[in-house]
Order: structure tokens, then C-alpha cells, then sequence
């Protein structure tokens, strides 16, 4: 199992469309200082569900939107898509491949898709149970939050063991 | 369920053993499993609300994590290092991996706080692991983008937005772009 | 004690905006005094507590950062990158340090989050200071190795306790102990 | 003006008696993770008159005392002295040369000594009081800390540069 690809547009810094086909193994991301690599990872959480604005380093949702820069306006919409493959059956459900999308509209709601269908973030939430990929889990570990589970109390490290059950 | 957790956390605790001893030689860590806070007076007594047979979960009991690095007495976590309570918090996040692997896994600068010699026991333990497993790491340090087996680059356009590309590393010069990626 | 602090704020914000600049090429930063807060209903009718003529605190304007680097648009520093804080804040630090100099200052791994060019243009900066002013920082980044005047290692014995000794910088083998500090 | 010499004994990993020596300019200290750096820089906070335990990693102040280790037992007491140079004059007082201590055994209270002579904390940080070093200026820089002065809020930032006045 594993992310075969991330698509995203007007997201951040991301306002043109980009595409990044990933491999099994270490893949390394790498380039200088507010050139958009956490901003790539915050679109991956977004995109797997994340609902606080806080967690995205934002005040409000709408502010993941491109808003503009060095003679280019603002966008109106960012939308990203996770491709996973599922050939190994860990995704509860049939497909091989599960496309996970995510659009939001300034001032609008976000709107969640699986393989093209529209979705309540619920359903998101029940096919990605168990992965770790929730909000609680830790398989996607932010900037400078490494040590968050060292910080955690008991009872918190509690939750991550029973998640892996 | 608590004979399903027993188990998961029997598992989770002999990985993180021994991941730890991968990551910092002759140093132990154990998990542990907290004695559950005593019920408060009323609960002793009277009706402790819930379903009859589940537990409160606040009866239930935490886990807590005890490291000791080579050399040193068994302290609290937070008189670690920087770079001891990085290599631990990864140990653990890999542990919980051995038991129940994520379908991929995202690390945003993880290795900013480690020394040379650990990024080097990091590095190889992700390498030894990702035969099976997808890691993807952002990261500045020269010796996390030589052991890659891919790199992206990410560049900021005098406008304010980001470009993908695939790039390559070359020893001493750092990440060099390869070919402009197929932005459709 | 306003006119002293409209001073003081003029000259900082001026070395701050000067300082952003060499350490972002291209971009721009001010610091600017925010609106005081209204006073609320009681306050505007009723007394004020305090001794006459002194201002409430709460009554003072605050001071914030605006920072913007080459190529975006203005935004709130929480979206700024883990690299780009790292350096405002340094800027801001040593904006202080141009108006009113501290004996001495000691920097915990601040060039952590910064990439290759950053640690160059920081440390570059902190060499031209260097000839009037203190600075001692603890890293791991050899580049801020190899432009230290003095370098000081501090070693982990088996028992578990520290040792300081005086050691040279090698181009790639980094830090090499030079003699055993007399530990006397 | 500038830090001559720091001499730390028992103080956390520093068991045995250490000194360095230090010049102006830009001093690089470097180790292994957990050989003792940021201990270092705590000392300097210490005995500057740090007085939250926390702020120094522990739980009580008293856990700066060396713990033991491997084949070695717990100190009783932990010792810093750092020396400033006062040449221009800008510690208020005659001195030429200030060495500013501070001790403490275990159970014990803190005694500070300014040039040999035991003082109160609150000499201490009149003494010090315009030159940055006190607890809420930002000439020490605790590790993971640096972007503090971002976080802080507009009144927070207000003192910094009342501070410089
Ligand atoms: N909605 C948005 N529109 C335009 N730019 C944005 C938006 N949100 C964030 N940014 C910009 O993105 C930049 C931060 O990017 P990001 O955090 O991804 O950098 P990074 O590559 O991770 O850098 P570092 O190595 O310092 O961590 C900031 O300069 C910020 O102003
Ligand atoms: N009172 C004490 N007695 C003995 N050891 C102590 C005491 N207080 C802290 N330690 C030990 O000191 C070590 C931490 O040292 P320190 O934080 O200085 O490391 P460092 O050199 O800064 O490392 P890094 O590069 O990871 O930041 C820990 O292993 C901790 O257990
Ligand atoms: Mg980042
Ligand atoms: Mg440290």
C-alpha cells in the first residue's frame, strides 16, 4: 500500500497545477526556506481530512487558497487529490486504486470525493480508520512536532496503542 | 477489548525496545503501562454512569515511556536532549509501525535536531524498513538527501508559487534539478 | 517616558527593516505600533486606577511585525515558513541588540530550521558584528562550524557526565579535539 | 563588555569541575546529542537568576544537582560562576571584572554571590537590569525557542523595546 500520487492547484503556494508521482521507499523533499515543502505536506493532511484551521497554520479554512503574490491576483478554489494504491486490501473497500479529493471555494464548505464520488468527511473518516492516517495518528508528523508523543500524557499514548489494535 | 489491547501493547512495547537499541547503542527504553488513577471517592461508592461492563476511561491505564541513553541514570523524559527526544519520539512512531504499518508515512524536518551520527542510525533504520514501507521526508541535511533513493525538489517563482521537480544529489554540490516535471 | 519609548521604537524599527533586507534578499519588514485598545465602558466614565498621569498598561500600543518576503504578498506571520520565522525573529533580536548591545549573547541551534544560503547569510552577519559584539552558538551545522573564530566540543563520558575541550574545524571531517582543556 | 569565562561544577552533566575560556567574536560549541550543550547554556540562564525549574527542563530546582550515572553516584550540589568583563562600565558598579555565582544543594535554597560577596536575587537583577540578560530578554536563546519573539503578542514584543530604552 502506499501514495502513489499527490495532485494539487491553488492550494498555497501551489496556485499553477503540480503533480509529484512517488515511489515505495525514502523519498526525500528538499529545496530552500517558504519555497512550499510544508506547505505540500499541509496539503496532504487537508486532503486526508484535517479540520483545524490552526493545524494548517491558517486562521480561517479559505486561507490554504493561493492568495496572490508578485503580479498575480488571488485564486478562488483549491483543490488537491491523493491517489493510493490499495492493491494489498487495507482500504475497506474493492478498488485497486482509491483517488481521495478535497475542493473548497473561498467564503464556501469543503467537498470531499472518493474515486470521483462526492462524500461526507464521516465516510472519509471510516475508510481511513484504521491506517493511521487520522488526526490522532502520527504517520504524518508536521515541522517542528516530532517530539508531540514524548509531550503527550499517558492517557494520550494510550489512544495511539489501541489505534494500532 | 482489554486482552486485544494486552497484546497490541506487548507488541508495540518489544519493537520500541528494540528500534531504541538500533538508535542509540547501549542505551534501554521500555513502555509501561500506568497504574490506573484510583476511582474518586463517589465512583468507590455510588453508580459510575456508562454501559454496564465497559470501563471508564479514565480507570483505564496510560502508557508511559522511560529511556535511558548509554551511560546515564533513568531520568525524566524532559530532561532529554533535543536530539535524544526527537530519536525517541521516532522510535516510537516506528514501533507503532512494526505493529501496524500505515499505508504511507510524512516526517517534515524530523532530522533538523540530530547530530551527524544519528541521522546516520536514522536514516539506515528508514532505509531497512522501506522494502516494505513508504517514507517521504523533508529535509535540509546533505546526508538524509544522499541516502534518498528519490528526490523532489520544490522552488519559489519570483511570483510567490511553487514548482515540482525531480531532482538528483550530487555529493558535495547538494540537490541538483534534473528534468523539469510534467506540469499539465 | 513616550517620547523616550518613540525613540527607541524608531530606532529599532529602522535596524530591523535594514536587518530583514541582508538576510532576505529582496524582501521587506516593519515593525509598527498597533492601535491601543479601545478603553472599556467603565474606563472611558469612571476612574482609572493608578497613581495620576501614568498610563494604564493596557492603554499602550503594542508593537507588531510585518513581514513579507521577495515575491509574496503580505500575510499573517503564523503562514510564514519554519525557516522564514527563524529569521525574522533573529532579525528582530539583533535589531535589539544594534539600539542596546547585551554583554553577551548565546544562541541555542537557531540555524536548525535554516537552509544552506540562510546559515550563510546569518552567519555572515553575525561575523560582521562579531567585531564589537559576543556571540556563542551551540550547532550542528557545519557550514556555522567552519566560520567560528573558536570552536569549543563538549564530550559525553560513560558515566554519564560532560567534558569541555578546545577543538579546530576540518573541512569535511568536522569538529577535531585539539588539547584536553586543563579541567581543573 | 563580554562573557570571559563560565566554570561550572556539578551542575547536571557537568559532575566534575569544567571551565571555559571565551573570546569576542563568534564561539561555536559543539557534541554529540545529549553530551551536554543546552546544560551549558542552562547554567548561564541559572546563574543569571533563572527561577522557574521549567524553564530549565525539570520539575524542581533542585534537579540541576548531577543525578549520578553509570558507576557514578549523585552530587549534592551544583555550582556556576560566570565573569564579565566590565571594562566600559556598563554593569553599574566600580569593577572591572564582575563574577556573578550562584549555589545550591539539594533540599537547599539558591545563594547568588556577586564578586565573592553573597547577595539577594533582587541585587542581582538590578545589577543586571538594562543589559538584556534578565529573564525576559532575549540575549540567551533556549534551544527550539528561537522564534519566541513571533509568537509573543504585540504587548509581549512592547517590553522588548521598552527594555532597550
Ligand atoms: N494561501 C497562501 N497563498 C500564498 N502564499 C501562501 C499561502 N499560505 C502560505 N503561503 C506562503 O508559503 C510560505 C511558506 O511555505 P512553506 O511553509 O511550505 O515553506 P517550506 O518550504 O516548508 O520552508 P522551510 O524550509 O523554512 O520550512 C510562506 O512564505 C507563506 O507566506
Ligand atoms: N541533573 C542531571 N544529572 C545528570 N544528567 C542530567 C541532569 N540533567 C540533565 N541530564 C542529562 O543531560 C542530557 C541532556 O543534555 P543536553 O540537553 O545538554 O544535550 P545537548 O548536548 O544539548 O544535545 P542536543 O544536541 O540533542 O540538543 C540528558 O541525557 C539528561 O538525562
Ligand atoms: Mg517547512
Ligand atoms: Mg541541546
Amino acid at each position: 500500500m502506499k501514495l502513489r500520487r499527490v495532485a494539487l492547484s491553488g492550494f498555497k503556494t501551489f496556485a499553477r497545477r503540480n503533480e509529484i508521482v512517488l515511489e515505495t521507499g525514502l523519498t526525500a523533499i528538499v529545496g530552500p526556506n517558504g519555497s512550499g515543502k510544508s506547505n505540500l505536506v499541509d496539503a496532504i493532511r487537508w486532503a486526508l481530512g484535517e479540520t483545524s484551521a490552526r493545524e494548517l497554520r491558517g486562521a480561517r479554512m479559505d486561507e490554504v487558497i493561493y492568495a496572490g503574490g508578485n503580479g498575480r491576483g488571488p485564486m478562488g478554489m483549491a483543490q488537491v487529490e491523493l491517489t493510493l494504491d490499495n492493491e494489498e486490501g487495507r482500504l475497506p473497500t474493492e478498488d485497486v486504486e482509491v483517488a481521495i479529493g478535497r475542493r473548497v471555494t473561498r467564503g464556501g464548505d469543503s467537498e470531499y470525493r472518493i474515486n470521483g464520488a462526492r462524500t461526507r468527511l464521516r465516510d472519509l473518516e471510516r475508510l481511513l480508520a484504521s491506517t493511521g492516517l487520522t488526526q490522532s495518528g502520527y504517520a504524518v508528523v508536521a515541522q517542528n512536532d516530532v517530539d508531540a508523543i514524548i509531550q503527550a500524557n499517558p492517557a494520550q499514548r494510550r489512544t495511539l496503542v489501541e489505534e494500532a489494535a | 477489548i482489554e486482552r486485544r489491547f494486552d497484546a497490541v501493547f506487548g507488541a508495540v512495547a518489544y519493537h520500541f525496545r528494540l528500534l531504541f537499541q538500533e538508535l542509540f547503542p547501549g542505551g534501554h527504553a521500555t513502555l509501561r503501562l500506568t497504574e490506573p488513577p484510583p476511582l474518586s471517592e463517589d465512583e468507590d461508592e455510588g453508580e459510575v454512569e456508562g454501559e454496564p461492563g465497559t470501563v471508564r476511561r479514565e480507570a483505564l491505564a496510560g502508557v508511559e515511556i522511560l529511556a535511558q541513553p548509554a551511560g546515564k541514570r533513568l531520568q525524566a523524559l524532559s530532561l532529554l536532549s533535543g536530539g535524544e527526544r526527537a530519536l525517541t519520539a521516532l522510535a516510537m512512531i516506528l514501533a507503532l509501525q512494526q505493529v501496524n504499518p500505515s499505508p504511507f508515512y510524512v516526517f517534515d524536518e524530523v532530522d533538523a535536531p540530530l547530530d551527524d551520527a544519528n541521522v546516520g542510525r536514522f536514516v539506515k533504520l528508514l532505509l531497512r524498513l522501506s522494502s516494505t514501507q513508504q517514507f517521504i521526508i523533508v529535509t535540509h541535511n546533505h546526508i538524509t538527501m544522499a541516502a534518498a533513493e528519490v528526490l523532489y525538489g520544490v522552488t519559489m517563482d519570483g511570483d510567490g508559487t511553487s514548482t515540482l521537480l525531480s531532482v538528483r544529489f550530487e555529493e558535495g554540490r547538494g540537490p541538483i534539478p534534473q528534468r523539469r516535471e510534467a506540469v499539465t
